[in-house]
């Protein structure tokens, strides 16, 4: 009765590299739908994320920097084939807004975003 | 069946005035567990809103200034007694993610956010 995360995701997702800077995210971030940024290494494979709270806190602590210095490492993801109420368990957990979807090698494919949920809630797809 | 804002909402909200700088909103913000801060007037009325988006576009812009520059003053906000369908509907059309609980003077008295649906979508309370 409750869809997947294969039915809501966006599938339109821009990822970026560890080593631009944190005002090239920031554009990149603006430029996207999303608050959130994945970061991959060079396989492409899924190695962190960036959001508007951390370069919020770049702000605050005065620090402009560099992308590598203040994404979070331990990103927390999940699969087309999650339930979706287990995808909100899971933001819910660690109070954050957003997972990046990943295929079985680790690549980004797509974003589960709060904002879905707030779709489904409205009554609306 | 499903719950109505006073229900679910945060009621520790932290606000600021326009006068503050981009730097001190973000302080306050990473300080407060929510990306939105509501702004009041003098007369603790609000009268917009400032979030880690506006803060990133401060950034990607390369201008980093004053919050009276960058706050969004046509704020949609909610009150107690709606139910929590219709916040979701007004959170999906506008693609926000919280939004100000006020009272019939206007004034903040709790925050309505996507964190509170993820928690309700994962089935906890
Ligand atoms: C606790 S959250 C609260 C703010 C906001 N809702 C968000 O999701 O960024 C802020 C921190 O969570 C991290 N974060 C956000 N999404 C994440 C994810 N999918 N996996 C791991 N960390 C994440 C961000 O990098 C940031 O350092
Ligand atoms: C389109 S949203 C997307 C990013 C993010 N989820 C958020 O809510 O800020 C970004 C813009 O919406 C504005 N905004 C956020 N919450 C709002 C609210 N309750 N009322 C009016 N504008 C709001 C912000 O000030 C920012 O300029």
């Amino acid at each position: 009765e409750f869809p997947y995360v294969e039915d809501v995701m966006s599938r339109e997702v821009v990822s970026v590299t560890e080593d631009i800077s944190v005002a090239e995210a920031a554009q990149a971030i603006i430029k996207s739908k999303f608050d959130h940024l994945p970061v991959v290494n060079s396989a492409g494979v899924l190695c962190g994320i960036i959001t508007t709270w951390d370069i919020s806190k770049a702000v605050a602590d005065g620090t402009i920097s560099q992308v590598s210095q203040i994404m979070t490492r331990n990103v927390f993801s999940t699969t087309p084939d999650q339930p979706i109420e287990l995808a909100a368990r899971t933001l819910d957990t660690h109070s954050i807004s957003a997972l990046p979807v990943v295929d079985q090698d680790g690549r980004v494919i797509g974003m589960l975003s709060s904002n879905h949920l707030s779709r489904l809630f409205a009554g609306r797809r």
